[in-house]
C-alpha cells in the first residue's frame, strides 16, 4: 500500500500541475 | 540546497511547487487580473479524483501499518488535500457562474498550494515511517553486538557470527537503498562512511572475541587486554552505527536551521 500511495501521490502532483497550467496558459495568452 | 530531502519527494513535488509559484508570482504582479479564466471543470475534476484515489490508498495504508506515529500524523494531511480539492471545485463553479471572479482565483491559489503542502505532509510522514523501519533494523544491531560480552566459547562464537551475519547484511542493503535515496550529498557521504566503518570493523570485532575466547581457555594471561581490545571495538561499532541512526533523522532543513 505505500508504494501505490507514492504512485497516486505523484499522479496528484501531475493533475495540479495540469490544472495550474491551464490557469497560467490562460493568463499567458 | 536542494528544498526536498528525498529524491522520491523532490521528484513528485518539484515540478508542481514551481508551477505553483509561478502563478502565485503572476496573480500578485496583476498578471491575471482583468483575464477571464476558462472553464476549469476538467482538470479540476481530474484533481478532485486524484485526492480521492489517494486518500483512499492512504487509508488503507494507515490501517495496515503498525507505526503508530504514522497513524497519528497522516490523517491531517487527508483533510488538508480533502478541504483544498473542495476549494478548487468551489473556485470552478463560481468561474462558471463569472469567469472574472476575484474570490475564485484566490480559492485556485489557496487549493492548489493546499494539495501541495497536503501531498507533502503525507509523503513526508510516510518517509519518516520508512526510516523508522530502518532504524529498527540498526538497533536490533546494536543490541546483538552487546551480546558479544557473553561469548565465551568457540561454539559461541559460531552462533554469534551466524546471528549477526544476516542482520548485518540487511542494515547494509537499507543503508546503501536509502543513502541513494538523499538528494543532500553530505548525509549520502556520512551514511556511507559510517557504513564503511562498520563493515571494516565486524571482522575486526569476530577476531577480538576470538582470542578473548582463546586467551580465556588457555588460562595463560592477557584475558583483561583481549576484553579490553574486543570492548573498543564493540564500542567503535556502536558509536558508528548510533550515527547512522542520527543521520538517517536529518531532513534538509535540520542543516538550513543550523547553517
Amino acid at each position: 500500500p505505500g508504494r501505490e500511495m507514492v504512485r497516486q501521490a505523484r499522479i496528484l502532483a501531475q493533475a495540479t500541475s495540469d490544472l495550474v497550467n491551464a490557469i497560467k496558459m490562460d493568463a499567458e495568452g | 540546497m536542494p528544498v526536498f530531502h528525498t529524491k522520491t519527494i523532490e521528484s513528485i513535488l518539484e515540478p508542481v511547487a514551481q508551477q505553483i509559484s509561478h502563478l502565485v508570482i503572476m496573480h500578485e504582479e496583476g498578471e491575471v487580473d482583468g483575464k477571464a479564466i476558462p472553464d476549469l471543470t476538467v482538470p479540476v475534476a481530474a484533481v478532485q479524483a486524484a485526492v480521492s484515489n489517494l486518500v483512499r490508498v492512504g487509508k488503507e495504508t494507515v490501517q495496515t501499518t503498525e507505526d503508530q506515529l504514522m497513524k497519528r500524523d497522516m490523517p491531517p494531511a487527508f483533510i488538508k488535500v480533502e478541504n483544498s480539492s473542495s476549494k478548487l471545485v468551489q473556485a470552478s463553479q463560481m468561474l462558471k457562474a463569472d469567469p472574472y471572479s476575484v474570490p475564485a482565483r484566490d480559492y485556485l491559489i489557496d487549493g492548489s498550494r493546499g494539495i501541495l503542502s497536503g501531498t507533502s505532509d503525507l509523503l513526508l510522514t510516510f518517509d519518516e515511517a520508512e526510516v523508522r523501519k530502518i532504524i529498527r533494523v540498526c538497533k536490533g544491531i546494536l543490541e546483538y553486538l552487546t551480546v558479544a560480552e557473553v561469548v565465551e566459547t568457540m561454539e559461541d562464537l559460531i552462533t554469534y557470527t551466524k546471528n549477526l551475519g544476516p542482520g548485518m547484511t540487511k542494515m547494509s542493503k537499507m543503508i546503501e537503498e536509502r543513502q541513494q535515496e538523499l538528494t543532500h550529498q553530505e548525509h549520502r557521504q556520512m551514511l556511507v562512511n559510517s557504513m564503511n566503518t562498520v563493515k571494516e570493523l565486524l571482522p575486526v570485532l569476530i577476531s577480538a572475541i576470538k582470542i578473548f575466547v582463546t586467551t580465556k581457555s588457555s588460562r595463560g594471561g592477557g584475558t583483561e587486554e583481549a576484553e579490553r581490545n574486543r570492548r573498543f571495538t564493540f564500542e567503535k561499532m556502536s558509536a558508528e552505527i548510533n550515527e547512522i541512526i542520527r543521520v538517517l533523522q536529518l531532513t534538509t532543513w535540520d542543516e538550513d536551521a543550523w547553517a
